[in-house]
Order: C-alpha cells, then structure tokens, then sequence
C-alpha cells in the first residue's frame, strides 16, 4: 500500500453495531500540521460509517488549521482506507456469524 | 496533557492530544 505518513486507527472497540464510531488519526511527520498543532499529532474524532464522506471531514481538518490544503487528499485516502477496512470486517463477522 | 478540544464550524469537534511515542517510528 501507498505510504501516505497518516495513520488512521480505532480509537474505541467496534461492536459491530453503532454506526458512529471513534477513530484517531496521527502523522508520522509533524511538518504536515500547521502552526500549534505541529507539537501536536493526533486527532480523535467520530466519524458516522454511513452517512459521512472522509473527505468531506479531510476537508473540515483542514478547515480547522491542522493540515495544509495540500494534504486533504492524503487525509481523506487515509480515512477512506480504514473506513473501508471497518466495513470490510463488519461484514466479515456478520457472514462468520450466519 | 496537552489535550485540546477544536469544533468545527459543521459541528464537528476534533480532540487533539499527542502522539504517543511508540508511534512515531512504527513502520
């Protein structure tokens, strides 16, 4: 998989069932976040598995001064990717479990 | 701890906190 420098884990257990979920994000490299938050490093935020866009909430990061407008992108593939993992496991259990 | 709490204007709020050491170097 692509390096990208940003991690996007759980930040709670997934049960499986809530649709709204903790996840927490970090950079390896502080030089990506801007101004304060460059001491900084990782941002807990909830994100909703159905309705929600990770791009959209790249977007609102940048909005809030953590990252350059340059690394939306990256913030939002990254998102995406363990999204997609999330829902690629629920799924997973929910077939082991029929 | 230097937590920080940020909210975003679409309501979002985003909890800042620092990385945890054994994190940074993880490959």
């Amino acid at each position: 998989a692509e390096d990208t420098g940003v991690r996007v884990e759980l930040a709670e257990d997934d049960d499986g069932k809530k649709t709204s979920i903790a996840l927490k994000l970090w950079v390896e490299d502080h030089k990506k976040l801007k101004g304060k938050y460059k001491e900084s490093g990782a941002i807990e935020f909830t994100f909703d598995l159905e309705k929600e866009v990770p791009e959209v909430v790249a977007q609102e990061m940048v909005e809030s001064g953590f990252f350059h407008e340059s690394d939306a992108k990256t913030v939002g593939k990254s998102i995406k990717d363990r999204v997609a993992l999330i829902k690629w496991r629920r799924g997973r259990m929910a077939s082991v479990a029929v | 701890s230097a937590t920080a709490q940020v909210v975003h204007s679409a309501g979002r709020r985003f909890i800042v906190s620092p990385v945890p050491e054994d994190r940074l170097k993880e490959q």
